[in-house]
């Protein structure tokens, strides 16, 4: 079947919000998402929150377009959160 | 503004810098003197100053690179990450990569390489990204006319906390 239009922009949504964490705010990569325990925070929107209070946006953990808006400003490459 | 972690700095305060290749998108003279000038951002309020050598290994190595370039940290073509610099140190240390793909320029066009410079440059001497909007240390590209730019307070005194004042 064709992808449906709303998923595929979903998923280039979730691309974008991933690989720009992973850049910038340390996300690390999950190998085995499946494996992932139920309990605890979701690491992805964990980081979003920090993204977001770094930028002054709302804090959410969830990809609103005023965060997306700034993932797609031209940027430095070093990462905000370094360890 | 922020430290990078770790707080590394230059133990001297006279650096070199060597400019590895040009982009062929502006002049040499014009990269020149956007590499002049944004060095002059943080030497004309701290007592760093900087001295361009030719063929030996510098403290600042500055040079244009295309995707993955041998350093762990590719481009990723047009727009996106315009550059990137390392902290202080041995080797890679201080070294500034400007991705080659963008549109550099020496006005408001595509990316002044001016602006850019000045904003790795302070990573090179210690500085890690500011939450400060009107920061040149924050992380997102703004234009600033470089005939007026002016080094905001915040950038300021972060490098100050590191090196100090100006002796001028």
């Amino acid at each position: 079947f064709p992808v449906a239009p709303e998923a595929e922009d979903e998923g280039k949504t979730l691309q974008l919000v991933e690989s720009y964490l992973q850049n910038f705010y340390d996300l690390q990569k999950d190998p085995h998402p499946h494996l992932r325990s139920s309990g605890g925070e979701n690491p992805l929107a964990s980081k979003l929150k920090e993204m977001q209070s770094f930028f002054g946006l709302e804090v959410t953990g969830k990809p609103d377009l005023d965060t997306l808006e700034v993932m797609k400003k031209p940027r430095c490459g070093v990462p905000d959160v370094l360890r | 503004y922020a430290f990078t972690p770790g707080n590394p700095k230059w133990k001297r305060n006279n650096l070199t810098y060597r400019i590895l290749n040009y982009t062929p998108k502006m002049t040499r003279a014009d990269v020149d003197e956007a590499i002049r000038k944004a060095l002059s951002v943080w030497s004309n309020v701290t007592p760093l100053t900087f001295q361009k050598v030719e063929d030996e290994v510098a403290d600042i190595m500055i040079s244009f690179a295309y995707r993955d370039h041998r350093d762990n940290s590719p481009f990723d073509g047009p727009n996106g990450q315009l550059a990137h610099a390392f902290q202080p140190g041995e080797g890679l240390g201080g070294d500034v990569h400007m991705d080659e793909e963008e549109a550099w320029t020496k006005d408001g066009r595509g990316y002044n390489l001016f602006i850019v410079l000045a904003h790795e440059l302070g990573h090179s001497l210690g500085l890690s990204h500011s939450n400060d909007p009107g920061a040149l240390m924050y992380p997102t590209y703004s234009y600033t006319d470089p005939s007026e730019f002016r080094l905001p307070q915040d950038d300021i005194d972060g490098i100050q906390a590191i090196y100090g004042r100006s002796n001028a």
